[in-house]
Formats: structure tokens, C-alpha cells, sequence
């Protein structure tokens, strides 16, 4: 099954 | 000093309805821009973002940029007592511990102030950049939200493909599968009705439907929906607020391994 991507890894802190 | 008054009360009502069971605790910001919130939720999958642009605001009085924590459960429970067609004002004091909320009947008959604490939260602000969206699927609302409630009660997680032929959500469990294309559609008298399409690359991307069914508590907020599509990046799903600004969904998609 395809795993479920976090949003933190697309979008960087600032 | 802050002081902001909403004369269509209802919207910040309808936001809260959208928000209050996907992000528990949210910094609100007040800038001379407008009341803003950027919140993930607590597994880091889903980002919100709301704007409510100044100029909306009948009333609109922020002397200093203030960061007001609020848990957005207790925070719908107040504006759930808010008549539809009351007014809001929003008020906080520099520094101050707490936020009022006042509703004013539309003949101003009836007056109620309630006072909420706000509380401390280290929240983590993204940086969302400008995308070029590869896909931009403009639809009705309801029909967004009819697609997403009919294919979970099949499977756990939607296909969304966007071709030449349309924009196809599909999905699979244990009964069966599912496949719900919808076309181009812009020779409706309405046009809140129309579906439009703009594709510049065929993209075709995997999500949780739990997500997207909780995006879709916003869908009194406006009659059309914009989704937001580009492979292997978070799909926006954005609802407009009239005039005065959006609430927007980020969804991280289902990868490979």
C-alpha cells in the first residue's frame, strides 16, 4: 500500500 | 487593541464548523493584512489555512500584530451561539489573557458577550510556496462533497487523475471499485454549477478520503471548489469566503514505497 506523505516534508518551517 | 467587527457573523461560524475537528489548537494572527490562521493537523498530514482579507471587515482595529492561541472546539462552541444572522466582534487586548466574542441581533434587540481564554501553543509556521499547479479543477462544492462521502463508504483513499477526458476519482475496497469522471462543463446558465478544467500536464495523485471528507465540512462556505493538483506535491482544496478571503486545505498525498 502507498504510505501516507507528511505535509512537513513538502512545506519548510520558516 | 484589536477590534474587529464581522458583519456576516455566520462566515467565522461556517470556518470554525470546517476546522474545529481537524486542527485542536490554532494561533490566530491579527496583521493590518487580516485575521489569518495556519494550522497542520496533530498527525502532520493536513495543513489549513485561513485569510480573512481587512478590507472585509466593517470594523477593522489591529494597533499591533497579535498571536492569539485558541482551541478552536471551545472556540466553535462559542460562535455556535451566535445567531446566523448576527454580527461578530472580536476583541483582545494587548497582552491580555483572554478574547471576547460579542454578537449584536441584526435589530440590535439582543446583545451577548462571550469571554474565552486563550492559551500558549508553539505552533510551527510553514512557508507555502507559489506552485504552478499542473491541474486546476474548478467544481461545484456539493459535488465535491458527494463524490468524497460516496467513495468512502467503498474505499479508504481516492485517485484523482485529470486528463484531457476530465477528472476521474476512483477508488478500491473490499467490495469493489469505484470510478466517478466528471467532464468539463461550462455551458451551464449558472455558473456556480460549471465545472472547469484547466490541465497543462495529465497528473494523477493518491489521498486519504478520511482528509478529504473533513475538508469538505466547508462546503456551506462557498459553492464552487478549487482543487489544486501537481505530482508528488500536497493538492489544495480551496474554499473561497466571498469577497474577503479563502480557507484552503493542503493534503499530502500517498506515496509509493
Amino acid at each position: 500500500d502507498p504510505k501516507q506523505g507528511n505535509i512537513m516534508s513538502f512545506f519548510k518551517k520558516v | 487593541m484589536l477590534e474587529l467587527r464581522l458583519v456576516q457573523g455566520s462566515l467565522l461560524k461556517k470556518v470554525m464548523e470546517s476546522i474545529k475537528d481537524l486542527v485542536n489548537d490554532a494561533n490566530f494572527d491579527c496583521s493590518a493584512t487580516g485575521f489569518s490562521l495556519q494550522a497542520m493537523d496533530s498527525s502532520h498530514v493536513a495543513l489549513v489555512s485561513l485569510l480573512l482579507r481587512s478590507e472585509g471587515f466593517e470594523h477593522y482595529r489591529c494597533d499591533r500584530n497579535l498571536s492569539m492561541g485558541m482551541n478552536l472546539g471551545n472556540m466553535a462552541k462559542m460562535l455556535k451561539c451566535a445567531g446566523n444572522d448576527d454580527i461578530v466582534t472580536i476583541k483582545a487586548d494587548d497582552g491580555g489573557d483572554c478574547v471576547t466574542f460579542m454578537f449584536e441581533s441584526p435589530n440590535q434587540d439582543k446583545i451577548a458577550d462571550f469571554e474565552m481564554k486563550l492559551m500558549d501553543i508553539d505552533s510551527e509556521h510553514l512557508g507555502i510556496p507559489e506552485t504552478e499547479y499542473e491541474a486546476i479543477v474548478r467544481m461545484p462544492s456539493s459535488e465535491f462533497a458527494r463524490i468524497c462521502k460516496d467513495l468512502s463508504t467503498i474505499g479508504d483513499t481516492v485517485l484523482i487523475s485529470v486528463t484531457k477526458e476530465g477528472v476521474r476519482f476512483s477508488t478500491k475496497g473490499d467490495i469493489g471499485t469505484a470510478n466517478i469522471v466528471c467532464r468539463q462543463n461550462t455551458s451551464v446558465d449558472k455558473p456556480e454549477e460549471a465545472t472547469i478544467i484547466e490541465m497543462e500536464t495529465p497528473v494523477s495523485l493518491t489521498f486519504a478520503l478520511r482528509y478529504m471528507n473533513s475538508f469538505t465540512k466547508a462546503t456551506p462556505l462557498a459553492t464552487q471548489v478549487t482543487v489544486s493538483l501537481s505530482s508528488e506535491l500536497p493538492v489544495v482544496v480551496e474554499y473561497k469566503i466571498g469577497e474577503m478571503g479563502y480557507l484552503r486545505f493542503y493534503l499530502a498525498p500517498k506515496i509509493e514505497e
